[in-house]
């Protein structure tokens, strides 16, 4: 009788919904030889890690996974570091422990910069950041864009002050190089992100 | 008598040792057999 | 028709999001053209379209060359879906009624499907949609919503996000096993899904842990209904997998939850999972360490920890309905009026059915006597900070004699229930494992109980035993009473007829 009954955008559907109410309110005590067609099939359908992972409908130009043998597997190269590397749980965030973030680490500044200038919006990007902020003590200026490194050098005894300190940057724009900033350059945390 | 859960839990990535690491947030599926890849978890890209 | 049009306009939707990114304000150029064509201006229209797109997406997912890429809709789908949920400015219809609206058109569709193609029905396609709106509303949802630059939408999504986990749980609810065995599989997937479980557990002021407990229960009824004494399926034992490695997972990451639900918990866990229940108790909380429990030394009296009262989600007392008030006024003034009250009010209507070991069915509610029994324990708490401890510690106090006189005065079966349940209280340090701890040690060698002990004692350790002679985990507490009673001299254990007459028993307790 209810009015949803008549509306004829629901009422094709409606009765198959209200029809599982019934082994809700009054699950069957043997398992009936449908139910346990259906959970069979549910078992052989079970989605897995692959049907759970992010959806990418675009990927940007570069980020294309390069052509590779048709013998490759085409899934997503997220395969499962076996080994604990020692200390992972210091870090005690939840991407320490993945394997990607396992293989940033064994990457240098080079490639880790390529990632991050060339794979926008992707959770590589993302990562690369995280191990340079995080493991290799850069830091992303928001300004002009650039990472920055704080340089401390030890200064032999005797000389006025035990440090110097001084600053790099990495110039994606031009040499693709980490430079020395000139010494007008002054630290204004503002200017940077807080990874 | 239940089973040994040593394999789970290492399949869970949850160390034997006390150090919690947290597991959930890129927990791949509920079964073993089924989490035959990592899944990208969560994260966050500042504008 | 109509529909077909609507094929037409989702096809161009799945194409545009291939080229470029879903954030691009070509999307939102194409979006707001279906709006003003009428797609999706009206309610109707927008049902019907995502009707169609639902239909469309199944579809090309059974049509797709299963090597390749057979989400390609349903991924497009789910982004609009969460698109509009972000970016439209909701006047006339709530956000809360849009997405309800949103996951009843999912479920229709879903439910003819399910119940039209029974053994043909693919779960995979709906687990992927469901899956995406998860991750979706992750991207959107992240560091507080910072990506919305509008500040009024943003303040709305930050309000609507616990509801959002909420209405799509109590979708979820619906989505059962028990109503839907295809999807079963999905399902369990699902409620453990990485932008789900752990986001429910840590939403604030645990918004999201009554709801998250209301699935969990559904998974233990299911199994709890279709785990047979003799036989198990392959399918209901892939699935308590599952559910193991779950809740080892929300062991580790939110040992609360576990800690402030196990009653809720066990009312509803099968009786012959003891490994599962020993993982429910074995929850420690986080930061907490505590001495080793085989140490003979060892007293709880003097660990600070065992003085605290653990938090519990939901108050037992909430099951006690009419029983509340005998309860109470018998823990202020014990009387045998009261106590035949209480006696009387604890066997069920009709038997319980249960793959118990050693019995078939209860006839006693062992719901009531957990919540009793729970509920004594936290008034002994509680007294125990009010007042002293030897208010609580004494075989006077109306705590203890409560718990003794059910045991007395009770059938066989109700005596195991009560013991059964105060060994479940035995978890990590707190005031409620050192209480049970030492009304259980007290009821062991008490000789009040007349010829009655040798059966009490039977009872205690046949409710000790079960949780120790599994697998690990044993909770802390049981390994403490274990070690306590194995260690007394006022009962040599294997002096006792029973243990007598089980020699692998008898063989076991020597050994240990």
């Amino acid at each position: 009788s209810k009015r949803a009954f008549k509306n004829p955008l629901f009422n094709s559907e409606l009765p198959f919904w209200l029809d599982t109410k019934n082994t809700l309110v009054q699950p069957h005590d043997e398992m009936p030889a449908q139910m346990a067609a259906q959970l069979e099939s549910s078992l052989l359908n079970c989605p897995d890690s692959l049907d759970a992972d992010s959806p990418y409908l675009y990927r940007k130009q570069l980020s294309l996974p390069h052509p590779t043998s048709i013998f490759f597997p085409n899934e997503p190269i997220r395969f499962v570091y076996t080994f604990e590397t020692p200390g992972d749980h210091t870090s005690g965030d939840i991407y320490a422990n993945t394997s990607l973030a396992k293989i940033l680490t064994k990457f240098d500044l080079d490639t880790l910069f390529f990632i991050f200038y060339h794979y926008q919006g992707t959770y590589e990007q993302f990562l690369a950041a995280r191990e340079l902020s995080i493991n290799r003590d850069w830091q992303f200026n928001k300004k002009d864009r650039c990472w920055y490194y704080k340089e401390i050098e030890k200064l032999p005894p005797g000389m006025n002050k035990s440090e110097e300190e001084s600053w790099r940057y990495f110039d994606y724009k031009k040499s693709w190089l980490a430079r020395r900033c000139n010494s007008d350059f002054v630290y204004n945390e503002a200017d940077f992100e807080k990874l | 008598l239940g089973a040994d859960l040593s394999s789970m839990l290492h399949s869970l990535g949850i160390p034997r040792d006390s150090k919690r690491q947290a597991v959930l947030a890129t927990f791949q599926s509920p079964w073993a057999e089924t989490s035959r890849s990592e899944v990208e978890p969560t994260f966050y890209i500042p504008a | 028709t109509e529909t077909e049009k609507y094929f037409l306009v989702f096809t161009e939707w799945v194409k545009i999001l291939q080229r470029v990114d879903v954030n691009d304000t070509v999307v939102l150029a194409f979006i707001q053209q279906m709006v003003d064509k009428g797609i999706i201006s009206t309610s109707d229209s927008l049902i019907k379209f995502i009707k169609a797109a639902l239909e469309l997406s199944v579809l090309s997912f059974k049509q797709s060359d299963p090597t390749g890429e057979v989400f390609t809709a349903i991924d497009a789908l789910g982004k609009l879906l969460v698109k509009l949920m972000v970016v439209q400015d909701f006047n006339e219809v709530s956000r809360a009624d849009f997405t309800n609206m949103i996951f009843s058109v999912i479920m229709l569709i879903f439910s003819k499907d399910h119940s039209q193609n029974s053994s043909a029905f693919n779960e995979r396609p709906y687990f992927r949609l469901l899956s995406n709106l998860f991750i979706e509303w992750s991207f959107a949802r992240g560091r507080n919503f910072a990506s919305i630059t509008n500040k009024e939408t943003r303040k709305e999504l930050r309000n609507f996000d616990v509801e959002f986990y909420n209405i799509f749980a109590s979708y979820l609810h619906s989505l059962q096993p028990f109503a839907f065995p295809a999807f079963c599989f999905a399902w369990v997937s699902l409620i453990s899904h990485r932008m789900f479980l752990p986001v429910m557990l840590s939403l604030p002021k645990k918004a999201g842990w009554e709801k998250m407990l209301i699935l969990i229960i559904d998974l233990f009824k299911f199994l709890d209904k279709y785990t047979k004494k003799d036989s198990v399926t392959d399918a209901v034992s892939v699935i308590y997998k599952g559910t193991l490695r779950i809740i080892l997972g929300i062991s580790n990451d939110f040992p609360e939850f576990l800690i402030e639900n196990h009653y809720q918990l066990l009312n509803n866990l099968p009786c012959s999972y003891f490994q599962l229940k020993n993982v429910v108790l074995s929850a420690i909380p986080t930061k907490m360490c505590f001495p080793n429990p085989y140490n003979p030394t060892l007293q709880l009296s003097n660990l600070e920890s065992c003085q605290e009262c653990p938090s519990v989600f939901y108050d037992p007392i909430n099951d006690l309905s009419t029983l509340k008030k005998p309860v109470d006024n018998y823990l202020r003034i014990p009387s045998n009026s009261l106590l035949r009250t209480i006696l009387g009010s604890v066997f069920r209507s009709e038997y319980d059915v249960r793959n118990g070991v050693g019995f078939d069915f209860l006839s006693v509610d062992s719901k009531v006597v957990r919540a009793i029994v729970l509920h004594v324990g936290v008034e002994a708490g509680l007294e125990n900070e009010r007042t002293s401890s030897n208010a609580v510690f004494n075989p006077e106090s109306s705590y203890y004699t409560l718990l003794y006189n059910m045991i007395h005065d009770g059938t066989a079966e109700l005596k195991f229930q009560v013991i059964e349940v105060m060994v479940e209280q035995l978890r990590y340090p707190n005031i409620h494992t050192y209480w049970f701890n030492y009304v259980l040690l007290n009821m062991f060698t008490s000789k009040d109980f007349g010829d009655q002990i040798a059966e009490v004692q039977e009872l205690i350790l046949r409710c000790i035993l079960e949780r120790i002679i599994v697998n690990k985990p044993h909770p802390w507490g049981v390994s403490i009473l274990t070690t306590q009673l194995l260690n007394q001299d006022e009962v040599n254990l294997l002096e006792l007829e029973f243990i007598k007459t089980v020699p692998e028993i008898e063989k076991m307790l020597t050994l240990m």
